[in-house]
Order: structure tokens, then C-alpha cells, then sequence
């Protein structure tokens, strides 16, 4: 992995076949656990990033849940690589992985992504089908069983925003969910879209405050400070309905709602220039200061356990 | 493989909450094809949408004609694409090489 070049985008196979590189070349440290299937039938993949320990406070993070968004999923195999370069080399960090596990699924929507790369590069949703309707996929940031169907999604199978008939009722979704009752130590949880520049805690389906809000949101501020100081970019941050608009059924609402405290959802570059549509040119810098957010929020979850 | 060419984004400042309203109108008429890629939600927050060419004249004429301003933010949605396919061609010639 060396070699792999992470200034461009790839392909499923390739971020698969990647995955698999990098655990060969790190079986004492990275794992590949599959947590479900797909509606298409495709495995889904997360690593697993631990140094010993018998089901360990954990730390999430996901990326490419809207599969057009192809910056962050370009970002996760950067923060692999990253994980398995600085344990051991950089204290604060190899302080976390002594003590936490970290579970970073990449590709979290297979099939819209593997989409994007054959018939439509602009595919945000699933690709399950609705009974009913001549319109395909469900937005899998409105499908959790948080607010679901609530103001902040839509019921018409057509739209970028469709809920979905139930909550759960993707697979993608269901298999994270599952994921994260059994496991029961998650302490974390950070779920990674583009674009925007925006670093959002709960809720989106109410404007009730969350109960840590003064504590999320001093430690978003943190973040997004640690996060500017490489290359300037300017990142807001605040809870989802107020920072942007009314979103219900999203991901980080729900696991909020579980009782993972540090529940965050980052919108990375950029603010309107090109949109999703980043040039990969820009994908190593976004990676590079992204991770300086991540490391503020780690750090702060392994020195206030809960 | 879906082509988006003439497609443009334009992004939309809503300046009140009855702009914003507007806006959100234009998100309901599915015949136009619009996919918002920063949805309506407060004045002063901006809304990006891809337009497909066949409803390009009538959102903006739409949008002037209720004085909503807008600017577009990608002149030609598959022109970036383009560039994006060749970026990834590219490597992977060399790659192959």
C-alpha cells in the first residue's frame, strides 16, 4: 500500500483490493470484518484497527454513505493507510489505539458507488427497489430509526431525500445498526459526507438541544480549529438543524440516541465550487486536515470516558 | 452511462422566508428533474441545484421572475466529469505501464 496512489479515485475493487493489501501487510493491527450484504448482494466491508484487548471502547467512522461523494471515501483509504503509519510513530495517537479500537468503514454504500462508477457518476442513494414505484434507492441518511419520517425527509421514492418505507429498511443501514448493539462499546461515532465545510452534532429532526450540547460543541470547536490550522479552510459547526436545515432518520441522530455521546457527522470541502465534484487534486489535503478534526475528537473520547 | 451534458448548478441566494419558500416550491416539480445538492433551509444559507438542461431556462426564468438572485456555480456539469474520468484514466495507464 506503499504504492497505492491515494491522489486519485478509485474503483470498488480497488478500495477492496486495497483493503486486503493493507491487512496482509498488518495482521497483528487491521482486520476486515463483513457486517452484511448489500440489496445488490455485495459484501460490506470494515476494518478493524485494534492492539489487543477483548471488545474495547470503540471509535466509528464512516465515509461514502452518499456514494456520489466520492472525496470521503477517498479519505477513509487515506486515514487507513494513516492509522497503520502513525501507530507506534505518533504519541497522542498511538495513545488512543493502546487504549480504544477503531472501526472505519470506507465504502458504506456499495452499491450506489459501484453505480456512480458505471452509469451514473451523480447516484446518491441505495439501489433498492420500491415496490410501486419506477424510482430506485432510499437516501440512507434519512432511513435511521431516529425522527424517522418525520419533517426532513420525503416520502416520495423519487426524491434524493426518500426515507424509505421503514426505518432500517436498507440493508446498508440494518447492518450498521446491528453492528453497533452487539457490539455495545462504541463511544464515538463519526460519519463522514462532502460538501460543505460543516462539522454538525445532534439532532436534525428536532430543535430540542442534545443533552451534551455544550460539550459537543465546544469539542466541535476544537475540531474545526485543529482542522484550519493546515491549510486555512474554514469549517462551521453546530448542531444539523441549525447549522444547515430540518434532516430526520439520519445516522448520528440515532446513535446519539444509543447513547454515543460523540456522535458527529463532518461535511468536507468545499463550500461551492465544485461541489461533490472535487477534483482529486484536492484529495490528500482534505484527507490531511480532516484527520487533525479526527484526532481532537479521538483524544477527547479516550480522555473522557463515559 | 447517464450523460449531464448542458447541465448546469446554480446556486441560489435566498435572501427571506418567503424566498426560501419559493425555492422549496420548484423542489416539488418532479417534471423539472432538479436535484438539489444543498437543499433550501434558512435565508442567508445557500442552495445549489443541478439543473438539466431541458429545465434550464424555465427555473431561471422562474427564479427572475421572483426576483430570487442566483449564480452558476458549474457551467457544464459533464465537462467536469470529463475532466474527473481522465484524471482517473490517467492513472491507471500509468498504473497499468
Amino acid at each position: 500500500t506503499d504504492t497505492f496512489n491515494y491522489a486519485t479515485y478509485h474503483t470498488l475493487d480497488e478500495i477492496y483490493g486495497f483493503m486486503d493489501m493493507l491487512v496482509a501487510e498488518h495482521p497483528n493491527l487491521v482486520s476486515k470484518l463483513q457486517i452484511g450484504k448489500t440489496y445488490e448482494g455485495r459484501p460490506i466491508y470494515v476494518l478493524k484497527f485494534s492492539t489487543g484487548g477483548n471488545n474495547r471502547p470503540a471509535i466509528w467512522i464512516d465515509t461514502g454513505i452518499h456514494s456520489r461523494e466520492w472525496v470521503t471515501q477517498a479519505s477513509g483509504i487515506w486515514f487507513a493507510k494513516k492509522i497503520t503509519q502513525d501507530y507506534g510513530q505518533n504519541p497522542a495517537f498511538t495513545a488512543i489505539l493502546d487504549k480504544m479500537d477503531i472501526f472505519l468503514e470506507i465504502v458504506t454504500n456499495p452499491d450506489g458507488f459501484a453505480f456512480t462508477h458505471s452509469k451514473n457518476r451523480l447516484w446518491r442513494k441505495t439501489r433498492s427497489i420500491t415496490a410501486g414505484s419506477s424510482c430506485v434507492g432510499v437516501d440512507p441518511n434519512r432511513n435511521w430509526d431516529a425522527g424517522f419520517g418525520k419533517a426532513g425527509a420525503s416520502s416520495n421514492p423519487c426524491s434524493e431525500t426518500y426515507h424509505g418505507k421503514f426505518a432500517n429498511s436498507e440493508t446498508e443501514v440494518k447492518s450498521i445498526v446491528d453492528f453497533v448493539k452487539s457490539h455495545g462499546n462504541i463511544k464515538a461515532f463519526i460519519s463522514i459526507h462532502s460538501y460543505s465545510q460543516l462539522l454538525l452534532y445532534p439532532y436534525g429532526y428536532t430543535t430540542d438541544p442534545a443533552q451534551d450540547q455544550a460539550e459537543l460543541d465546544e469539542l466541535a470547536k476544537s475540531a474545526v480549529t485543529a482542522l484550519a490550522s493546515l491549510y486555512g479552510t474554514k469549517f462551521k459547526y453546530g448542531s444539523i438543524i441549525k447549522a444547515i436545515y430540518r434532516a430526520s432518520g439520519g445516522t448520528i441522530d440515532w446513535t446519539y440516541n444509543q447513547g454515543i455521546k460523540y456522535s458527529y457527522t463532518f461535511e468536507l470541502r468545499d463550500t461551492g465550487r465544485y461541489g461533490f465534484l472535487l477534483p482529486a487534486s484536492q484529495i490528500v489535503p482534505t484527507a490531511q486536515e480532516t484527520w487533525l478534526a479526527l484526532l481532537t475528537i479521538m483524544d477527547h473520547t479516550l480522555k473522557h470516558p463515559y | 452511462k447517464e450523460d449531464f451534458v448542458g447541465h448546469q448548478v446554480l446556486r441560489i441566494s435566498v435572501a427571506d422566508e418567503a424566498q426560501v419558500q419559493k425555492v422549496t416550491e420548484l423542489e416539488d416539480l418532479e417534471h423539472l428533474q432538479l436535484d438539489f445538492w444543498r437543499g433550501p433551509a434558512q435565508p442567508g444559507s445557500p442552495v445549489d441545484v443541478r439543473v438539466p438542461f431541458p429545465s434550464l431556462q424555465a427555473v431561471k426564468v422562474f427564479l427572475e421572475a421572483h426576483g430570487i438572485k442566483y449564480t452558476i456555480m458549474i457551467e457544464d456539469v459533464q465537462s467536469l466529469l470529463d475532466e474527473e474520468e481522465e484524471q482517473m484514466f490517467a492513472f491507471q495507464a500509468r498504473a497499468a505501464s
